[in-house]
């Protein structure tokens, strides 16, 4: 480590951390990677994929909700697994969760995207774009897919992808949090923990600057989604009211 | 904590993800 700002921390300090948050991950990923991987023939049929276009819009953003929302509540898991989370003061735990936790499943969604067909696991089966027409996203549809596509050329171990989602749960830089220092130092041990296992992998100096690139994409699509959603809720109000997941709208409410 | 009601309840809950 370098510069006053890093943490002392030992070899084994980060090995431990490492094993602890890749323990977190694998225990909270909601899919298999082989599960995933055995599906990614299961794509929609045509008539599948008209029948979710033929939804009215308002039922398809209710069910992407929902999908949203299962997955966030793994990755509440996940963030309560990792060491030093719960140490935080509670009002931090829910900082870092309200701006992090949808981050962290666009990141977790390239674990179950085949770039082949440019294809995600939706709802039982591999969708494309197209399944998503009638939310009215395109932009959002499209980025995200990217993102996904762009997260897999980098061929991250689980691993890699545990840490990876921790160091973006764990941004120090976020709105409101009371006790940044406290962030920041498990911030950085997380970074360590990250870099150390790049190299004994044997990856490349490139590979921390490409994730290092990512955190301002995740940023985007994130306030993307919340302006989409807005414009949602302006039209359909009981809809978001009445149908949305609570926790979906406690996250993105406001 | 009114406003974050369910995320308090969900991190203070000793729950797994096969109880989600």
């Amino acid at each position: 480590s370098s510069g006053d700002m890093s943490p002392t921390v030992s070899m084994d300090e980060l090995e431990h951390l490492a094993q602890n948050i890749s323990k977190s991950h694998m225990e909270t990923c909601q899919y298999l990677q082989e599960e995933l991987q055995q599906s990614t023939w299961q794509t929609f049929l045509q008539d599948e994929v008209e029948c979710y276009q033929s939804k009215p819009k308002e039922v398809m953003w209710q069910l992407c909700a929902v999908k949203i929302t299962e997955a966030i509540q793994y990755v509440v898991e996940f963030a309560k697994r990792i060491d030093g989370f719960m140490e935080l003061c509670q009002n931090d735990q829910i900082v870092l969760l309200k701006a992090g936790s949808l981050e962290v499943v666009f990141i977790r969604m390239c674990r179950a995207f085949d770039t082949q067909n440019n294809t995600v696991y939706f709802d039982g089966k591999y969708a494309g774009p197209e399944v998503f027409k009638v939310l009215g996203c395109d932009d959002l549809i499209t980025s995200a897919y990217d993102f996904a596509k762009s997260m897999c050329s980098l061929h991250l171990s689980e691993d890699e992808l545990a840490l990876f989602s921790a160091f973006i749960l764990l941004s120090s830089d976020r709105s409101w949090l009371q006790e940044k220092s406290k962030v920041e130092k498990l911030q950085q041990k997380t970074q360590l923990a990250l870099q150390h296992m790049l190299q004994k992998h044997q990856r490349g100096e490139e590979i921390l600057t490409k994730l290092i690139c990512k955190v301002s994409t995740l940023r985007g699509l994130c306030s993307r989604h919340t302006e989409t959603l807005s414009a949602f809720r302006a039209v359909y109000p009981d809809i978001v009211r009445a149908h949305f997941p609570p926790l979906y709208k406690e996250l993105f409410g406001s | 904590k009114e406003k974050h009601k369910i995320l308090h309840q969900l991190l203070q809950n000793s729950t797994s993800p096969v109880d989600l």
